[in-house]
């Protein structure tokens, strides 16, 4: 199964590179390595149409910390339904929507976010789906404040 | 770490890196076997986070995002050469890369069943995830996030919800990136975004918005149901939508990139000997209900045609 659009001949040679297997430890009975997987998603059940359950029990433990960032040219996984599903979880605005910098030499607006108790809704302009190959300097500051629990 | 699973010499790269990684199976439920890559933290592996990762789909594998996104090495266009990510998640943690479900990338399972569903990968991924902890069990003592992206917006909180109860773990929060988090929710504002981008015209706008909401005067975000609407003339204009989206030829993963190889040959819908074609790809399950609903419709429209 092929992503469309995008080119993934490049990894799929390198993973299917027999000296690399051996340095992966991959058993040689092991079928070739492809991106994504037909079989697995021909023969997937969709249990849910939503995670909101979901959230509802993790916000409610009032201690987990959670970041929802989306690239907000992606129209696999839109920022703006994010967006919507976090106004759905009807959290306390903490800090107002406000731009969030990155730094290139100089500082520069890497997107905007919305903060919440323990929550933040974050984009990142000009990144698609795949935000961390887009725009890898931003998505670096925006995981590494996450973890280390700093502003962004 | 687990010295059999260490990666002591990995093809590609000019200089072996300096931190370890260490590659591996770990049991999940049954015969399953899902395949990580461990990367231990370029500052300070003892004392820096665990983030484990995981990709959607469902069927996508995450080593994916760490050989092209946000993992150390990045594979060259010859398909062998690797060159060092100065962005690396693994710079200030260490991130643990899992092949998941069974089926995906290197996992495996001897039964080969490669049958799941949500329920199913949650608890697989947090069987797999208690013999990493038996495997490394000097992680536990690391604070620990659960990330991934796209159709793990799904995997990522139900693993959480398991992670929660087991009190031997650190676990200290999510992230999800462009993740599915409401299927409706994302099916309903793609069309905003669409015609916010210009994807769309005022014409088919105008009629999805008289079909599809309940008055024209009330457009705002929540009022149109433009993802499970039984109107007809909804469903006709949200094909027009759909193909816009899906089939000329436009990056859905990125508006602004072009599409690699260029617009598909399906696009228009039409083979050059005059027959339509039934295409397959995959996706988040955004688009399911129009996009089976519109094929239908075209195998119903040209069942004088011979499909392929």
């Amino acid at each position: 199964a092929q992503i469309p659009c995008i080119n993934t001949s490049a990894i799929t040679t390198y993973l299917n590179n027999p000296y690399v297997r051996q340095s992966l430890h991959i058993p040689e009975n092991i079928t070739s390595w492809e991106v994504c997987s037909s079989a697995v998603l021909q023969k997937y059940t969709f249990q849910y149409d939503t995670m909101k359950s979901q959230y509802d029990q993790i916000i409610m433990a009032f201690k987990y910390r959670v970041l929802l960032y989306n690239g907000d040219t992606d129209m696999a996984c839109n920022f703006l339904g994010n967006q919507w599903f976090v106004e759905s979880l009807g959290l306390q605005e903490q800090i107002q929507r406000r731009a969030w910098l990155f730094n290139d030499g100089k500082d520069q607006i890497a997107g905007f976010v919305k903060e919440y108790q323990n929550f933040a809704f974050l984009t990142v302009k000009g990144a698609g789906h795949m935000v961390p190959m887009d725009k890898p300097n931003a998505a670096f500051t925006m995981i590494n404040n996450f973890l280390k629990k700093r502003p962004f | 770490g687990t010295p059999s699973d260490e990666i002591t010499y990995l093809p590609g790269l000019v200089k072996q890196p300096s931190f370890k990684h260490y590659s591996g199976y770990l049991q999940a439920s049954g015969t399953k076997q899902l395949h990580f890559w461990l990367l231990e933290s370029q500052s300070s592996p003892v004392h820096d986070p665990l983030v484990l990762w995981l990709s959607g789909g469902p069927g996508c594998s995450s080593l994916y995002a760490l050989l092209m996104q946000n993992g150390p090495f990045r594979i060259q266009d010859d398909g062998f050469s690797l060159e060092y990510n100065d962005y690396s998640w693994n710079k200030e943690a260490n991130v643990l890369y899992l092949e998941s479900p069974a089926g995906v990338g290197f996992s495996y399972s001897d039964d080969q069943n490669y049958t799941t569903n949500d329920d199913e990968v949650a608890e697989d991924n947090y069987l797999a995830l208690q013999d990493f902890f038996k495997r490394y069990p000097y992680y536990k003592s690391h604070n620990f996030f659960i990330t991934g992206s796209s159709y793990a917006g799904f995997y990522v909180p139900m693993l959480a919800l398991k992670v929660m109860q087991d009190s031997d773990i650190k676990f200290q929060g999510i992230a999800v990136g462009n993740g599915l988090s409401s299927i409706p929710l994302n099916g309903n504002s793609i069309v905003y975004f669409a015609y916010y981008h210009g994807l769309i015209g005022d014409d088919l706008w105008t009629d999805l918005t008289q079909s599809c909401c309940p008055s024209n005067n009330s457009i705002n975000a929540h009022s149109c149901n433009f993802y499970n609407n039984t109107n007809p003339d909804c469903a006709t204009a949200m094909e027009q939508v759909s193909h816009v989206i899906k089939d000329i030829g436009l990056n859905r993963y990125n508006l602004f990139a072009n599409c690699s190889g260029g617009i598909p040959p399906h696009s228009v819908g039409l083979g050059f000997d005059g027959q339509k074609y039934v295409t397959y790809d995959v996706d988040p399950p955004v688009f399911h209900k129009y996009y089976f609903g519109q094929k239908r419709r075209m195998v119903k429209l040209c069942s004088h045609h011979k499909l392929k």
